[in-house]
């Protein structure tokens, strides 16, 4: 089966979203088949990859809770390769609905395993987590093989890294024994900014060689894509903030396929 | 009794608690006294304010759900007449253990107005919130008499927005009649990026008067204050930043007086 990544960070602006969304495409540039869950009510992943918010009739809501035939909630986004299960705010109801369903937690575990995802042949799942630790965070976390972790190159968000440590530590030992964690990449860094390298060097002193060495710089070619529904690979394609994705996704392919 | 000002975007990153601190800071310089609340389990606001995270003992969570005297759970920051009541990862359990509580929505709005805060004599009360609509901002806001909303200069933060005015009209309509905007103020404003620039148009001609026409810029000192433990406005009194948050305070605390 595929392997099945959560983006997660609770802190909020981190660059999960942005993350998912442009390694997605550097994966599928290098003939990966991908797809993207959006798990945040936001529903961002869901409008950066072109699905507008009036038509998400089936969603990640959905594939949670329901039967629903995988055909409705997969879509195809406007790149070959690339597909997304989309969100909306409907999601935000999830942590108080579902209180008292004893599975509440290996949902998404189960509905990425159903024997009907096989068709599909995904070589990466990546999940676009929302900004906290509740039960939607715990679900991914649940589900996927691995943590991608974005850190910010700033001061609040290096913060909150250890409680996202002693999270996915717990989660590893009460419901999902293999979740290692995939690396950290350093976003939205600014090499002329002391603060982006205290956080860098901060970052490599404590957690080794799980952070990446690619970096994603901040770039406004970056933040401006969204707006055009597409990933910066193809919205500029030789912006530094593409290359930097590109590299991303060669980095974290290789470790994957040298594993 | 104090102006109780939620600061709210379930957006992450938007600048929730910059705003928080340094507009409590602003309005100090002006002879306010300010108690910021932080209501958010990363704790941010507290860090910021210069509370150690292994210095809180009695924090917000106290605050909402035992008989806790205001002594223990109101401290001192170092800037006079600025106090916060600190938070820890305690908070982010509030969702789930208080759903059976049938006053679950209103703990802040009676923890604020319980006669022991008159002694106080607060004229703000600054509420941090964290980035989601969950039981602890929908608190927030039946406490609050209004909603103070940060919009970063960015595509997915106007994506949000709507959301969030539903949330704070459903609010209005269920639980706090009273309940309004604040203002919205623009932040990480960069005049010489068209996305700035075409957000703030965005904001203008959709929200008109409630947009603040003071803007927030990017401004490298305000993301460096908090790693010092303190707000911009005495890190570096002289920046753009600091400049900015007290336009801020004077705005809105003309717009309070005013009115
Ligand atoms: N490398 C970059 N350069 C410039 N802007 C960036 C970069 N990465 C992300 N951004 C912008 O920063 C903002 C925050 O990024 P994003 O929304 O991806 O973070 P997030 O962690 O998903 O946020 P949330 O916590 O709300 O889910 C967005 O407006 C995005 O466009
Ligand atoms: N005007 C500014 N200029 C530069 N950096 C800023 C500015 N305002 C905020 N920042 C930085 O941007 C990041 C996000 O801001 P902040 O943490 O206040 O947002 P938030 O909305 O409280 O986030 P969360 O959703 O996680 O609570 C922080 O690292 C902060 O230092
Ligand atoms: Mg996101
Ligand atoms: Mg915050």
């Amino acid at each position: 089966g595929p392997k099945i990544i959560a983006v997660a960070n609770q802190k909020g602006g981190v660059g999960k979203t942005t993350t998912a969304i442009n390694l997605a495409a550097g994966l599928v540039e290098i003939g990966k088949r991908v797809l993207v869950v959006d798990l945040d009510p936001q529903g961002n992943a869901s409008t950066g990859l072109g699905i507008e918010p009036d038509d998400r009739e089936y969603t990640t809501y959905d594939l949670l809770v329901d039967e629903v035939d995988l055909h409705d909630v997969i879509r195809q986004t406007a790149i070959d390769g690339l597909c997304i299960v989309p969100a909306t705010v409907d999601l935000s109801s999830a942590d108080i609905e579902l209180i008292s369903n004893e599975k509440r937690s290996f949902l998404l575990h189960d509905a990425l395993r159903q024997t009907a995802m096989d068709a599909y042949h995904w070589d990466y799942v990546l999940i676009d987590c929302p900004p906290s630790l509740n039960l939607l965070t715990v679900n991914a976390m649940i589900a996927a093989h691995s943590v991608l972790i974005p850190l910010q190159s700033e001061f609040f968000a290096l913060e909150g890294l250890s409680q996202l440590m002693l999270t996915i530590r717990e989660v590893r030992q009460t419901a999902n024994p293999t979740l290692r964690i995939e690396g950290v990449v350093l976003t939205m860094f600014d090499a002329r900014n002391n603060l982006s390298q205290q956080v860098e060097q901060d970052a490599r002193d404590n957690l080794g060689d799980i952070v990446f060495r690619t970096k994603i710089p901040r770039n406004v070619r970056v933040s401006e894509a969204p707006s055009f529904a597409q990933p910066v690979l193809s919205y500029d394609a030789a912006s530094k903030g593409a290359e930097a994705y590109r590299q991303l996704a060669a980095e974290l392919d290789d470790n994957n396929t040298k594993a």
